[in-house]
């Protein structure tokens, strides 16, 4: 196994909109950034899944700062491209477990998700890369998680 | 703006896997990636949006070569847990504008997105980090994304 863990990151300035249910077609995602761009607002995550009945969900994170100029405009958004609705959360931190060679490992992710799991943790949304595997969960868990997931992978040894 | 682009990545080696409506409560995720791990089964992008309902899905990508195990191992686990079905697609590929210091730009993914709309290509999925935006796409339209992203970012001048 080459993937190697190097420690636990996580992020409590995030808050989620979510524009449910836009248009499955050519231009919609541009159609939602551009204008978050223009209203300089910075953005972290962006998370849309594979669409179902040419329709599907777009998700993106931004600074708790921001959430009440983003959430204007994806508000109207939502009514622009007739879109099922809006959904938000303040209440969110992203946990990340950051490695090198990390990509296509199931064994890595599956622990991570084992641990959270174990401790009832609720994983919301999900998104990877080749250095990270990014939970966002509930902010309440958060310093729980750390800890599990500290203890997980065996991150607290280094100081004992 | 700090960020800076340094190239297009492409991997045209994937298929896709989407759990659709699993239940969406701690344990779910570690469900499906333990058998997926126990497999030996690689796993690259993992991608999950909020749910709603009590509901989402749970999509993740995987070699071509282990697609067919992958969709038995997927298959079984979407009766097991009582999820809506399963969807898969092999025809896809993911796309990377790669760089550093991309996180938090709102403008860079959306001049991605515009750029790749004026082609009429529609973007499947979406996930990023800070050093990539990634989409995955139908794989038919592989050279014209890519030839597409260098000309949007300017990327094919150094060869000039
Ligand atoms: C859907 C799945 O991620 C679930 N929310 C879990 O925590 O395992
Ligand atoms: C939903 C959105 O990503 C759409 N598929 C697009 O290509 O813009």
């Amino acid at each position: 196994e080459d993937a190697l863990i190097s420690g636990i990151a996580f992020n409590r300035d995030e808050a989620q909109l979510t524009i449910a249910g836009v248009p499955d077609r050519p231009g919609i995602a541009a159609a939602i950034l551009g204008p978050v761009g223009d209203a300089n607002i910075e953005v972290d995550m962006i998370v849309q899944n594979v669409g179902a009945d040419a329709s599907t969900d777009f998700t993106f994170t931004v600074h708790k700062n921001d959430y009440d100029r983003a959430s204007d405009v994806v508000k109207a958004l939502a009514v622009e491209l007739g879109a099922k609705g809006v959904r938000t959360a303040t209440d969110i931190v992203k946990v990340s477990l950051v490695g090198v060679g990390m990509r296509s490992h199931a064994g890595i992710a599956s622990k991570m998700f084992k641990a959270l799991a174990a401790e009832g943790i609720n994983i919301r949304m999900i998104s990877t890369s080749e250095i990270k595997i990014s939970v966002v969960i509930e902010d309440k868990y958060l310093e729980l998680a750390v800890r599990t997931l500290h203890r997980a992978f065996e991150l607290d040894q280094a100081k004992s």
